[in-house]
């Protein structure tokens, strides 16, 4: 474990409270993108799956179960809870994520580390991860105005994988052998759509203004 | 192996 994956995996934990306390606290869930969040619950359902048969330390599993736990739960928050369903903008939130998910199934039969089940899903979620924040995306550009909580979830996922990525040039650099182009390149990717994002994000610190 | 080194990451 070193300080940039420490970080990364705070500030993925900090986005998944942050919409947590949203739903939660004021049962909205405005702005927020369903499909996003299902697509994020398949990412970890699909990645987790070694969680019961590979113990790597009481972290990483107290963390799998947080990742699981909180994924599904927004989802069944936004689609079952009354109140927080009504405020689900269903109109809005029409990007084709199924679309999404079958390709991705493709990439990951086709390029792999090692052919087996648990790799191939587990390739599958890192290809799943990195275009899961398009709905969100096209739904925050439809509703214009976000509030400080979306903007802010966002944000905070956006820069985990970021900070991963300066982890995994540290564990290049650190450990012989330490080459995994695959999440690499996923998790560039995955970082490189919220480029324009960040960029409107702190255009509002500097403006002081609600995220445009 | 070396494979397990990346399932050491969330």
């Amino acid at each position: 474990m070193n300080i940039f994956r420490l970080a990364g995996d705070m500030t993925h934990l900090a986005s998944v409270l942050v919409l947590l306390l949203k739903i939660h606290t004021i049962k909205s869930c405005a702005g927020v993108s369903l499909r996003t969040q299902e697509l994020y619950a398949i990412v970890f359902a699909t990645r987790y799956l070694d969680i019961f048969t590979s113990f790597v330390s009481v972290y990483n599993t107290f963390m799998k179960l947080v990742f699981l736990g909180s994924s599904f739960s927004i989802v069944w928050y936004m689609r079952y809870h009354k109140a927080v369903h009504r405020t689900y903008d269903r109109e809005q939130d029409t990007f084709r994520h199924w679309f999404l998910v079958l390709p991705c199934l493709v990439l990951a039969l086709l390029i792999h580390e090692k052919f087996t089940f648990l790799e191939v899903l587990w390739t599958f979620s890192l290809y799943l991860e990195a275009v899961a924040i398009l709905p969100q995306l096209v739904l925050l550009q439809r509703t214009r105005n976000i509030d400080n909580l979306t903007g802010q979830y966002i944000f905070l996922l956006g820069g985990y994988r970021g900070l991963y990525i300066l982890n995994w040039i540290y564990r290049y650099f650190t450990e012989p052998h330490f080459v995994h182009w695959i999440t690499w390149i996923a998790g560039l990717v995955q970082t490189l759509l919220y480029a324009d994002f960040f960029y409107y994000y702190f255009l509002r610190f500097i403006g002081g203004r609600g995220v445009e | 192996s070396e494979n397990d080194v990346t399932k050491d990451e969330l």
